[in-house]
Formats: structure tokens, C-alpha cells, sequence
């Protein structure tokens, strides 16, 4: 499983 | 990062800051939810958890920390401030935190990414940010009137509602698996509840009187 990127938005 | 993104973000900030310096000046918040600011302190502060964890950016971090700095001052000016707190009325700012808060940790509970802590506090500030606005709508349906303030406040967080679908637009045509259903269907929740406030906002605004929301 990939790890997801992390969450750039705020 | 694209340019609907920023605008969004600057939107946001503006929103805050606006609101945060009106306070300051005219030591007044008549018109403001209280309850609402403190939900938004509340979604900040569980969305960015990751503040010391994960580092993405400099304009990321700074954001972050100007977002819980300005939304943890603008509750202080409301609730400690000597003569600020004076022009809160309480008696109008009803609406009941349980409604809000406990379907969103309810939901975050069961429909996140991963059961994760922070994950799911991540998911809950996302659905408590959906909703954080209705003390404030019902606080201007109540006292049918809205001042510039306010006007100007909710019309800036409608603008970077709107501005983030376009980013999500964007950035869905433009990355390579980019999808997060969770935001997006929280975000055009979020985006609708002021929809049928931007009506009565134009509809004055057109008619350049002051704005009168129905009964």
C-alpha cells in the first residue's frame, strides 16, 4: 500500500 | 500551487484578519457568533495537529499559525477583553454546540480515510468546518440585519469556499491521483449554506440598502 502524500491544503 | 488556491487561502486570511482588526479597532463584536469562532478555533486546532509532525512548507507552517493565532484571539477579544465582551449578546447567539459538534465527531468516527487519531480528527475539522457557520447565520436571520462587518466577513469566507472548488477542480485535471471525496463533499456542504446567504447579500447589494434576511 502507498503511504498518501501529505495533506498540503489548509 | 495554483492560483485559485491562492486566492482562496488570501480570501480566508483576509476573512479572519479582517474580522480580528475590526474588533481590535472598534472594540466591538455586535453581529459576531461566538459560538461560531470558537468552532473554527476548534477546527484549527484539530485540522493541524500535524503542525510539528509533518513538515510541507514554510508558507504551510506560517498559515497554520497565523489561522490558531487569529482565531484563538478573535474568541479571547469576545470572551476576556474588558470592554469587547460587553457588546456580546449572548441572548441572541443561541444556537446549541451538541447539534453541531456531536454529529461531526459521529460521523467522523465512521467515514474517514483511516481510524487513525489524527486522521480522524483531521476528518472531524473538515465536517465541524461544513457546519461551523449556522450560529453565525442564524445570529443575522435573528437581529435581520447585517453591518459591514459581518457583511464583508461572511462574503470573504463565501469567496474562499468557492475559490477552494476551483482549486479542487484544478488540481483533480492537473495531478495524478488527485482525490479526496471526503473534503470535497464537506467543502460543497460548506459552500452551499452560503449560497442562500450570497442571494439576500446581492439582492441588497444591488438594491444598495441595507441587507434584510427573511423571517
Amino acid at each position: 500500500e502507498v503511504e498518501p502524500p501529505p495533506k498540503d491544503e489548509l | 500551487m495554483n492560483i485559485f488556491r491562492l486566492a482562496g487561502d488570501m480570501t480566508h486570511l483576509a476573512s479572519v484578519l479582517v474580522l480580528l482588526l475590526k474588533i481590535h479597532t472598534i472594540k466591538s463584536c455586535a453581529g459576531i457568533s461566538l459560538k461560531t469562532q470558537e468552532l473554527y478555533a476548534i477546527v484549527f486546532a484539530t485540522r493541524y495537529l500535524d503542525i510539528f509532525t509533518d513538515f510541507i512548507s514554510l508558507y504551510n507552517t506560517i498559515m497554520k499559525l497565523i489561522f490558531l493565532g487569529s482565531s484563538f484571539s478573535i474568541v479571547w477579544y469576545i470572551r476576556q477583553h474588558k470592554i469587547v465582551r460587553r457588546s456580546y449578546d449572548k441572548d441572541q447567539d443561541t444556537f446549541r454546540y451538541v447539534f453541531i459538534v456531536l454529529p461531526c465527531i459521529f460521523l467522523a468516527l465512521i467515514i474517514n480515510e483511516k481510524f487513525t487519531f489524527k486522521e480522524v480528527m483531521w476528518t472531524f475539522s473538515l465536517y465541524l468546518e461544513a457546519v461551523a457557520i449556522l450560529p453565525q447565520l442564524v445570529l443575522l436571520q435573528r437581529t435581520r440585519n447585517i453591518d459591514n462587518l459581518t457583511g464583508q466577513y461572511v462574503f470573504l469566507l463565501g469567496a474562499y469556499r468557492a475559490l477552494y472548488i476551483l482549486n479542487w477542480i484544478y488540481r483533480y485535471f492537473t495531478e495524478p491521483h488527485y482525490i479526496h471525496w471526503i473534503p470535497w463533499i464537506a467543502g460543497i456542504v460548506q459552500t452551499l449554506l452560503y449560497g442562500d446567504f450570497f442571494y439576500y447579500y446581492f439582492h441588497s447589494w444591488k438594491n444598495n440598502k441595507k441587507l434584510q434576511l427573511p423571517a
